[in-house]
């Protein structure tokens, strides 16, 4: 899955999301990447929220819009990924996300959870564009 | 230094965001600008099939096809458009964008998301390719482990279906080991 989100100078946001799923899946089968508030939610008013894993864990759940809600009452970004990653927790022992968070300001936090995100020494990557710096590949760790 | 404008993606796939920030920059102030870098970047990545997680050609389902899921939200107007199991066309985020354009509706799925999208002039084509299959035949030959039944019989632990419903099980004694998600195996 790719989630992405695109913001510009004025705070206009779009979130995107593209996904083949999982392996071996019963025909019939969608995920997370099509539903709203899941794989990506975006309210020009606070920000947006991106999430990728087991899409039929995550769903149950609304992760973005979750995230999203918690940055409109007030919880920074690092706060808003946190909260979604221990509302999970409170019922999946095990799963596997990696979330974003970013205000309409352009402040972004990541979390991870779960080994299976992991790509480079159990850290999980993600791309970031701004101003004054290039395209950018940035870790945090699972 | 500002933070805007910006773009973010999930996973190391810097051809997709360098795409949607070349976008984002060369229509600078224009209507629309924020969507057709998404668009845009999301498009790269289905064409490059990256870490064949995304796009044509990767994680068949049980019947051998691969099936694409895709969304496209403005955070403007609260619009979305979606498509969900879709198997006849490879630009899966561009027949969301004309979900979201061309129709009242959130989200369409199946059948009736590969025919809106051939209406709309996508090129109708199989998903399906030479690696997705032979991902394919390696699982039908360790007898379709991992999957994603249970409480059914045949026991999906260790044989194929087709699968029937167990009558009567124990909760806690029938939960299958889910598949590993991995870089390659996400959504």
């Amino acid at each position: 899955t790719i989630t992405m989100a695109a913001i510009d100078e004025e705070g206009y946001i779009h979130v995107g999301t593209s996904t083949n799923g999982l392996r071996h899946t019963i025909s019939g089968r969608v995920g997370d990447a099509s539903i709203p508030g899941s794989a990506a939610y975006a309210d020009n008013e606070v920000g947006a929220a991106m999430t990728t894993g087991d899409g039929d864990i995550l769903m149950r759940f609304l992760p973005s819009l979750l995230a999203v809600e918690a940055m409109r009452a007030g919880k920074t970004p690092a706060e808003a990924v946190e909260l979604v990653i221990q509302r999970i927790r409170k019922h999946q022992t095990f799963f596997d996300v990696a979330i974003i968070a970013v205000n309409r300001l352009g402040t972004y936090a990541v979390g991870c959870y779960g080994t299976g995100m992991a790509k480079n020494n159990g850290e999980f990557g993600y791309m970031v564009s701004s101003p004054g710096q290039p395209v950018r590949t940035e870790w945090v760790p699972c | 230094a500002p933070l805007l404008p910006m773009v973010i993606n999930t996973w190391n796939f810097p051809e997709a965001n360098e795409e949607a920030w070349r976008l984002l920059n060369l229509e600078k102030g224009g209507v629309g600008q924020t969507r057709s870098a998404v668009v845009g970047g999301i498009s790269i990545c289905e064409k490059l099939q990256c870490d064949m997680a995304v796009g044509y050609g990767g994680n068949p389902d049980e019947r051998g096809d691969t099936s694409l899921d895709a969304l496209l939200m403005d955070g403007g107007t609260m619009e979305v458009g979606a498509v969900g199991d879709l198997r006849r066309i490879k630009s899966a985020i561009k027949v969301a964008q004309h979900v979201l354009e061309h129709t009242l509706h959130t989200l369409l799925v199946g059948d009736g998301a590969d025919h809106f999208g051939i209406a709309m002039r996508f090129q109708n084509e199989s998903l399906n390719s030479d690696e997705s299959m032979a991902i394919w035949q390696n699982w039908t030959a360790h007898n379709c482990q991992p999957n994603f039944w249970r409480n059914v019989y045949p026991d999906p632990r260790t044989s194929c279906g087709p699968y029937k419903p167990l009558t009567t099980w124990d909760a806690n004694a029938t939960l299958s080991e889910r598949i590993e998600i991995g870089p390659d195996n996400h959504d």
